[in-house]
């Protein structure tokens, strides 16, 4: 699975996230990344969100929605809302990760497993790339 | 407001020492060139739907990223790839499931946003919408490459059920 979240100059946010599934996966079986809600979700109000993971446990959290929702509701940051969510997804027995972009311009991630390619880059000149 | 932009490329079991340094580069390459992509449009004023559209295309055609290109394989051998956009503008949306032979998934997504009514369209449905709205299609061979294959390969081989929550693929 691979996605990104932006917040443009004009303070908007978007999400986008793709994917090839799960190998072996069969009877049609769809995980959360085209579930609006569940492994994408974009809302100015609060943030942009992409998962990567299992996707049953994300599609029963509905996890990009809370966070957002949690952002709105609860006054969480960001990076509040994706902690206590990625803890809810490992506690459900779920693994993988989420990224943000939040409408007060930041950007981040959270994630319970070893490892998650990922980058970030901002108008003020950072870049930088990850694995683990 | 300044702008931002994040991407992932996927969460696993990678540890390091897993790969090798040349695939670990080529990883850390691929995640440079969906970054510049998505930076540039920003950077010149664009919108983040626009920005995050172009830096999943990247990492789409990039065979190793596990979307489009390089996407895993189905128990029967194919590749069913699915993609969602979500503008936090309007909150409006598109998602696509099942896609057999668009070159770049998340197009599709957006072309559901934007020339449908639907929110989610999937399957044989979903590859029809794709083609009568014009998008890049590909060969299945397009999206098949030889490790996602040997992966699949291997999967076959593992008896112990058709459902492993330890998948190392995908």
């Amino acid at each position: 699975t691979v996605g990104a979240v932006a917040v443009d100059a004009s303070g908007h946010v978007a999400a986008a996230t793709s994917t090839g599934g799960l190998t072996g996966k069969r009877w049609g079986r769809i995980g959360d990344s085209p579930v609006i809600g569940a492994g994408t979700y974009a809302d100015d109000r609060a943030c942009a969100v992409s998962a990567t993971g299992t996707g049953e446990v994300f599609i029963r959290n509905a996890a990009a929605h809370e966070i957002a929702a949690r952002m709105r509701l609860l006054g969480e940051t960001a990076q509040q809302a994706v902690d206590a969510v990625m803890a809810e997804v490992g506690a459900m027995g779920g693994d993988g990760g989420v990224i943000f972009a939040a409408h007060d311009g930041s950007a981040g991630f959270a994630f319970n497993t070893p490892g998650m390619f990922r980058g970030r880059a901002d108008a003020s000149g950072l870049h930088e790339t990850a694995i683990y | 407001s300044p702008w931002t932009l994040a991407i992932h490329g996927g969460a696993g079991a990678m540890a390091p020492g897993m790969f090798t340094p040349e695939h670990e580069d080529a990883c850390h390459a691929g995640l440079e060139s969906a970054l510049a992509a998505g930076s540039a449009v920003l950077a010149d004023g664009g919108s983040a739907l626009d920005a995050v559209e172009a830096a999943v295309m990247v990492l789409e055609d990039n065979p190793l990223f596990n979307a489009g290109r390089g996407s895993v394989f189905t128990f029967e051998g194919r590749n069913e790839m699915d993609a969602a956009v979500m503008d936090g503008t309007t909150r409006s949306a598109g998602a696509i499931a099942g896609l057999t032979n668009t070159k770049n998934p998340v197009r599709a997504a957006r072309a559901v946003m934007e020339k449908s009514p639907h929110v989610l369209l999937s399957h044989e449905g979903a590859n029809r919408f794709s083609s009568e709205m014009g998008l890049e299609q590909a060969d299945s061979e397009w999206f098949a490459t030889a490790e996602r294959r040997r992966q699949w390969e291997e999967f076959k081989e593992r008896k112990t059920g058709w459902f492993d929550a330890d998948l190392k693929y995908g």
